[in-house]
């Protein structure tokens, strides 16, 4: 799921 | 990190960086849409206000501080440098047209209702409409200087890098994120035209109006 994911990408 | 983000990434700074030369070597904006660059630097500002909050990586840190940087340093150049090289009568793209509607799409869908979240939404959403003042103004002169078309060759395809960089992360991450795919498959297409020029054309583009 997306939340895991810090915003990462520039 | 994988390979085709790390290519979309310096195929933008390289964009990004083609641009700023070609205008301060030339000392000239002609052909270039200043609109296009007041929606990059407004892409940037409202997606990079995370830089306040969290540190991710030296890497991400530094590129959203070039980004930044040179975005606004691209649109000083053309509206207060080089004012008088800019092709003012070409470049009416009603921008207002985009930032309204896009700002309105940005606090109906989006994956959060917090301020932060829809300034990032909004960011993805403008950015995949951003180049359409500068392809407006291209089909209006009937063409475009060779560096500005590598400019755009680069731009263009950065995203389409980073579509495979979704496909890569879903398949080994299952990260997955519905806006920023929707938004960067637009933004390719968008491309497209351009790209089919570019590439049976060479030098010359001329984009039929």
């Amino acid at each position: 799921e997306l939340d895991d994911f810090e915003k990462d990408e520039l | 990190m994988n390979i085709f983000r790390l290519a979309g990434d310096l195929s933008h700074l390289a964009a990004i960086i083609i641009l700023l030369l070609k205008i301060w070597k030339t000392r000239s904006c002609a052909g270039i849409s200043g609109k296009s660059q007041i929606l990059f630097a407004l892409v940037f500002t409202t997606r990079y206000l995370d830089l306040l909050t969290s540190f991710i990586s030296l890497y991400n840190t530094c590129m959203k501080i070039i980004y930044i940087g040179c975005a606004y340093a691209t649109v000083h150049l053309i509206y207060m440098k080089f004012k008088a090289t800019y092709d003012g009568n070409h470049d009416t793209f009603r921008i207002e047209f985009l930032i309204v509607p896009v700002g309105g799409l940005s606090f109906l869908v989006n994956h959060d209702f917090s301020p932060l979240e829809i300034l990032w939404t909004f960011s993805i959403y403008l950015e995949s409409v951003a180049i359409l003042p500068q392809l407006f103004l291209i089909s209006k002169t009937g063409e475009a200087e060779t560096i500005t078309t590598h400019y755009l060759f680069c731009l263009g395809v950065y995203r389409a890098l980073y579509l495979f960089n979704w496909i890569w992360r879903f398949y080994f991450e299952g990260f997955f994120d519905m806006i920023a795919i929707v938004a960067g498959v637009v933004q390719t297409i968008l491309y497209c035209d351009f790209f089919y020029l570019y590439v049976t054309k060479g030098e010359k583009v001329a984009i039929p109006s």
